[in-house]
């Protein structure tokens, strides 16, 4: 890596930080997080716990999937069934202090990763746009 | 860029070919389109003509958010409407012949890219998925 500078951004540059990111809580109904879904547009967004801790990651494709009867959605059990029975919680994540090629590394295969603290708090998210966006720039020189 | 050796490779070598990827037609109820993306997991896929070119892109937020009432999601009308009306047709396209610095700027905004022939047919996808793969191979000399 001698004559390639690597871009010398780091995660918190990086990061769209928390209070800017649409999230939902453990506990909330699957109604509240489809809507909060749509509403925004999302693919997916983070799961965090009341402490403002990251507990996972859940999408449309999984809350529809958990509806999904022999004949139709069964939108009604939207309602019976809470966030943390079919978020997804193996999803890497990151740290501030990480560098830009771990963060090219971990996007490859997620769209966006979620950053914590020592503690497990919820700091913000990298997207792939940010990732690309970088990179295009610095293929430009 | 001169002591910058961009990825040789172009879209061709890049791309997933039409076969292997999910779509479905413009005549198509959303009522269809929506279990193609559940049943797929993915976002969005590109929509064709019955002559297989390409019209455009459609995902789950804008057919669910066609159907979201005041109360609910009123799923009965998914069979009522068709993925024509929905869909989003102003969406980017690239030619197999195009570079990877071309791929690279598409891709910024657009987690996947549709490639077309000179006659606008469906030729396949680039995603971002495919052009980080090669960003972090190329930035290991
Ligand atoms: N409101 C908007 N304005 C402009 N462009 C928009 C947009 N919503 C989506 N996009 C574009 O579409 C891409 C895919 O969005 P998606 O929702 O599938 O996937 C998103 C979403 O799941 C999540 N995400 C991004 N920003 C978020 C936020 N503020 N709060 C929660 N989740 C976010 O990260 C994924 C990757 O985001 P990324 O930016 O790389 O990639 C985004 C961005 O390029
Ligand atoms: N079955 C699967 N196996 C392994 N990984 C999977 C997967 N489904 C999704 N992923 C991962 O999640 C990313 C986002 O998928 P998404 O469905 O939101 O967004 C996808 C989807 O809308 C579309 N796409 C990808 N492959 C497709 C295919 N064969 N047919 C139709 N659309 C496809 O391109 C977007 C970007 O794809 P990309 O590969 O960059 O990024 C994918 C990939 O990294």
């Amino acid at each position: 890596l001698e004559n390639l500078d690597l871009p010398e951004i780091n995660v918190e540059q990086l990061m769209i930080s928390s209070e800017k990111v649409a999230h939902v809580q453990l506990g909330n109904p699957l109604e509240h997080a489809l809507l909060v879904l749509v509403k925004s547009g999302y693919s997916a967004v983070p799961v965090l716990d009341s402490s403002y801790k990251f507990k996972g990651i859940i999408g449309k494709t999984v809350i529809l999937n958990s509806v999904l009867g022999l004949e139709r959605f069964e939108m009604e059990r939207l309602s019976e069934k809470k966030v943390n029975e079919v978020m997804n919680s193996d999803t890497p994540c990151l740290n501030r202090r990480d560098d830009f090629l771990t963060c090219l590394k971990t996007v490859i295969n997620h769209p966006f990763v979620c950053v914590v603290d020592d503690e497990g708090y919820f700091d913000g998210i990298i997207t792939r746009r940010a990732i690309l966006k970088q990179l295009n720039k610095y293929l430009h020189v």
